[in-house]
C-alpha cells in the first residue's frame, strides 16, 4: 500500500479530484469537536471488532 | 397417532412430479478440519433410454432430444420456509446414458456457511424441458437417473466427491515471524507494514487523524499442489498469497466548508490485511450466503 494508493482512495471516497490546498495556520488552531471525534472512535471500534470475530 | 385427539386422515396422490428429486447428504465429519474445498461433483447416473420409447419420441418430436438437468441447493430455514440456490445446469442428450458431473462446489460452501449444528446437505434435481411453449417435446419425460443400484449394489447410486487440500500444508502460516529474514522460502503470511502518514507531504494539513496505521502485507510463497488435478479449470493459476481479509480504516480529514477548514471523518475500506490466504488465481471467488 503505498502513499499514492491511500492519496487515491481518500480523493475517491470524498469524490474530490485532487488535495485540498489549507493553510497550516487555519488548520494549526483547528479544534475536533467531540462529535466527530465519537464518530472516528466508534469507526475504529467496529473495525477492531471485526478483527477479532474473524471470518 | 397417539392422541386420542387426532384422527388420521388417508390421503391418495392425484399428481405426481416425477422430474424433480431430492438427495439428501449427509456432511458431518465429510470435511476434514483445516482443509479447503477445493471442488465438489455430483455424480449421477444416465440410464438408457428403452429402444422402443426412444423411437415412439422420435417419430412425436424428431428435433428435440435433449432436457435440461437443474441442480439446485435446498436450505430449510429456521422458520420452516425453503429456499433455492441454483448450482448447475446443463442439457442432457436422451442418445447418451452414463455418469453425468454436476459442478456442487457452490452448494457445499454455502452448507459450509450453515450455523452448527447443521442439517444434511440437500440438493435438489429437475428434469425440464429444453424448451419451454410450443412445440412440447417430451424428451425431459424420458431422462431417468438412478437412484439406487440394482439389488442393492450400490452401482449407480448418486455419488458426491469431494476434493479438499490440507491447509496444514497448502494454506498460509499465520502472522510472519519478525524474527526470521525473508526468503524465497518463506511460507505465506502477514507482515507486518507501518504506514506513516505524518511523513508523506500530500498529507500535511489534510489528515488531521490518525497519524499513521499498521497496514500488514501478505508475503511468502504457497505450495502448489500435485499435478495433474483430479479436475479442469479454465484459466486456473497457481496458488498465491494474498490478502483474504481486509479491514477499514476510519481517517479525520479537515474539509473547507464556508471558507473555513472543517474536521470529517471518513471510512476508506480495505486498507489493513487481516488475513493472508494461499488462494488459487482465477478462481472464482465464492458467493457468500445472504439471510
Amino acid at each position: 500500500l503505498s502513499g499514492e494508493q491511500i492519496r487515491g482512495r481518500l480523493l475517491q471516497q470524498l469524490h474530490l479530484s485532487e488535495v485540498p490546498v489549507l493553510d497550516e495556520g487555519d488548520v494549526g488552531e483547528l479544534v475536533t469537536p467531540a462529535h466527530v471525534m465519537a464518530q472516528y472512535v466508534a469507526l475504529l471500534q467496529r473495525s477492531h471488532r471485526a478483527r477479532s470475530r474473524g471470518k | 397417532r397417539f392422541s386420542q385427539e387426532f384422527r388420521e386422515v388417508a390421503g391418495r396422490w392425484l399428481a405426481s412430479e416425477a422430474s424433480t428429486h431430492l438427495l439428501v447428504f449427509s456432511m458431518e465429519r465429510r470435511l476434514p478440519p483445516n482443509s479447503e474445498l477445493v471442488r465438489a461433483v455430483l455424480r449421477l447416473f444416465q440410464e438408457p433410454v428403452p429402444r422402443a420409447a426412444l423411437r415412439r419420441h422420435e417419430r412425436l418430436s424428431p428435433h428435440s432430444a435433449r432436457a435440461r438437468v437443474t441442480i439446485e441447493w435446498l436450505h430449510v430455514r429456521d422458520d420452516s420456509s425453503n429456499r433455492t440456490s441454483l448450482v448447475d445446469s446443463r442439457l442432457v442428450s436422451l442418445h447418451e446414458s452414463g455418469w453425468k458431473a454436476f459442478d456442487v462446489t457452490e452448494a457445499v460452501t454455502f452448507w459450509q456457511q450453515l450455523s452448527r449444528p447443521r442439517e444434511p446437505l440437500l440438493l435438489q434435481v429437475t428434469v425440464q424441458r429444453e424448451h419451454l411453449g410450443p412445440p412440447a417435446s417430451g424428451a425431459h419425460k424420458l431422462v431417468r437417473f438412478a437412484s439406487q443400484g440394482p439389488a442393492g449394489t450400490g452401482q449407480g447410486e448418486p455419488q458426491l466427491e469431494l476434493h479438499t487440500l490440507d491447509l496444514g500444508a497448502y494454506g498460509a502460516q499465520g502472522d510472519c515471524d519478525p524474527e526470521v529474514p525473508l526468503t524465497e522460502a518463506t511460507r505465506c503470511c502477514r507482515q507486518e507494514v507501518y504506514i506513516d502518514l505524518r511523513g508523506m507531504k500530500w498529507a500535511e494539513n489534510w489528515v488531521l487523524e490518525p497519524p499513521g496505521f499498521l497496514a500488514y502485507e501478505c508475503v511468502g510463497t504457497c505450495q502448489q499442489p500435485p499435478q495433474p488435478l483430479p479436475f479442469k479449470w479454465p484459466f486456473l493459476g497457481p496458488r498465491q498469497c494474498v490478502a483474504s481479509e481486509t479491514a477499514s480504516l476510519p481517517v479525520i480529514v479537515s474539509m473547507k466548508e464556508g471558507g473555513r477548514p472543517r474536521p470529517q471523518v471518513v471510512s476508506l475500506p480495505n486498507m489493513r490485511v487481516q488475513k493472508c490466504s494461499c488462494s488459487w488465481d482465477g478462481a472464482p471467488v465464492p458467493r457468500k450466503l445472504e439471510p
